[in-house]
């Protein structure tokens, strides 16, 4: 079965972690 | 923390929803995958609320999850590339 998960999905921005650079 | 719930969730606005599940999943995401984990958690937070739920109480479930996300990432950049070059 194919996967249902999206690759173009828009990127999780986190408010409670500091952003990786 | 304490765990998040389904009663809390309903309490929230859809698009808050999504980001208070994001909270929970991106740093048992950053954990296994540093360099993707805002990229997985987008797109795991595409799954139903009451999937996601049972993913956060399930380890199991949600490390296979994870990892197929980024298998789907990596076949996907393989063939971004390949079409690109």
């Amino acid at each position: 079965r194919k996967s249902t998960l999206n690759p173009n999905a828009k990127e999780f921005n986190p408010r409670s972690f500091a952003q990786p650079k | 923390q304490e765990p998040l719930t389904a009663s809390m969730l309903a309490a929230a606005p859809p698009q808050e929803q999504k980001q208070m599940l994001g909270e929970r999943l991106y740093p048992l995401i950053l954990a296994m995958h540093p360099s993707l984990a805002g990229k997985i958690t987008g797109m795991l937070l595409e799954i139903d609320n009451s999937e996601l739920l049972l993913l956060l109480e399930s380890p199991e479930s949600l490390h296979s999850k994870i990892e197929e996300a980024v298998a789907v990432l990596q076949a996907h950049q393989i063939s971004e590339s390949t079409h690109k070059s």
